[in-house]
């Protein structure tokens, strides 16, 4: 474990809370793309399911427990509980155009052809491009709520740091898995455009909007 | 190059 990977998965765990927060308090999930919650609940679930055959420290364990129960909860708020509040008509990215592709790259290229390793590499794939419902949703209304653009920061956030903690990885431990990285390099990319408009707009005071 | 399924990360 080093800082950049800890402040990740602090960055992550906040993301995740600031976007439960945001739709319980205000009992709305306008601007969220359900879609991407779908994913990001499948990325876990595939991603965690070594947490009943292999116990690698109760920090892994109660954080991989965390995730799992806060993506399954913000989907069930979004679908279920707020669904009046849910936004469909602009959360229309076409997702089998992501998880076929992903679904079929997990079974050509992956680190052991068992179907524990199989779905590891399916949610790394597929968490790569999870947020694009949500990007697309954005562009297509056009703005985001600010609590949603936090939310966006320190999701993107996130796997930036890991990018650190890999260079970090590879030079004190020589380890290093291109899988994640090279997945984990994609997922930061398409944020890019994303911490552009942020840095310049939302840290200003001003709304995030599109065009920008 | 790691085996497959050590993925001692989140």
């Amino acid at each position: 474990m080093n800082i950049f990977r800890l402040a990740g998965d602090v960055s992550h765990l906040v993301a995740i809370i600031i976007l439960l927060l945001k739709i319980w308090k205000t009992r709305s999930c306008a601007g969220i793309s359900g879609k991407s919650q779908i994913l990001f609940a499948s990325v876990f679930v595939t991603r965690y399911l070594d947490l009943f055959t292999i116990f690698i420290s109760l920090y892994n364990s109660s954080m991989k427990i965390i995730y799992i129960s806060c993506s399954i909860a913000t989907v069930y708020l979004v679908y279920f509980k707020f669904k009046a509040t849910y936004d469909g008509n602009h959360d229309t990215f076409r997702v089998e155009f992501l998880v076929v592709p992903v679904g079929g790259l997990s079974f050509l290229v992956n680190h052991d052809f068992s179907p524990m390793e199989i779905l590891w590499t399916f949610s790394i794939y597929l968490e790569s491009v999870a947020i694009l419902p949500q990007l697309f949703m954005i562009s297509k209304t056009g703005e985001a709520e600010t609590i949603t653009t936090h939310y966006l920061f320190f999701l993107g956030l996130y796997r930036g740091l890991y990018l650190i903690n890999w260079i970090w990885r590879y030079y004190f431990e020589g380890f290093f898995d291109l899988i994640a990285i090279v997945a984990g390099l994609v997922q930061t990319v398409l944020y890019c455009d994303f911490f552009y408009l942020y840095v310049t707009k939302v840290l200003k005071g001003k709304k995030l909007s599109l065009p920008a | 190059k790691p085996k497959g399924n050590n993925h001692d990360e989140l």
